[in-house]
């Protein structure tokens, strides 16, 4: 019962 | 993934007053957004109680920037649910941070109008979705954190 997709995020600003 | 919605009205039967209308939602919802899923859980309230309430938890597709991220978010259904809005969190991987700003607190906290002004049957979980998706796309409420090492978030199940 896992799947669901691979949590992401922007990449910070530099 | 198709949710039980047996399993799901089980889920519900411990003290939620509008199972039906909740379990239809949850149905819905999660069809639509196929990585959130109905998990049991204690919830902690801000005095320090503790209350096992549902929450929708996993990632929604948000655009920033031309690239889509799986921002992850965890929506808590109280008892009097749809009556009153859920309590909403983004949940930050390990490889992430939170960006606090007019819609994010510290804790990860999310405040938006559609939850203020929330009224059934108006407002459910599937608009709400949309608005957080318009509002992340503007400003996201997480940002990887500046490393350079890869490894893969822990992520609850």
């Amino acid at each position: 019962l896992n799947g669901g997709a691979v949590p992401s995020a922007p990449p910070t600003y530099t | 993934m198709a949710i039980n919605e047996n399993a799901l009205r089980k889920m519900l039967s411990k003290g939620y007053k509008y199972r039906d209308l909740t379990v239809r939602e949850i149905t819905n919802v999660t069809t639509q957004y196929k990585d959130l899923r109905p998990v049991m859980d204690n919830y902690v309230f801000n005095d320090g109680s503790t209350k096992e309430l549902l929450s929708l938890t996993g990632t929604v597709p948000v655009t920033y920037r031309g690239n889509i991220y799986n921002i992850p978010i965890c929506l808590w259904l109280l008892d009097s649910y749809p009556y009153n809005p859920p309590i909403c969190f983004v949940k930050p991987t390990s490889t992430m941070m939170i960006k606090t700003g007019k819609h994010i607190d510290a804790n990860g906290k999310i405040y938006l109008p559609y939850l203020h002004e929330w009224k059934h049957p108006q407002s459910d979980l599937f608009g709400l979705i949309q608005v957080m998706i318009v509002v992340f796309g503007e400003e996201p409420p997480v940002f990887s954190r500046p490393t350079t090492q890869t490894q893969y978030p822990a992520f609850q199940t």
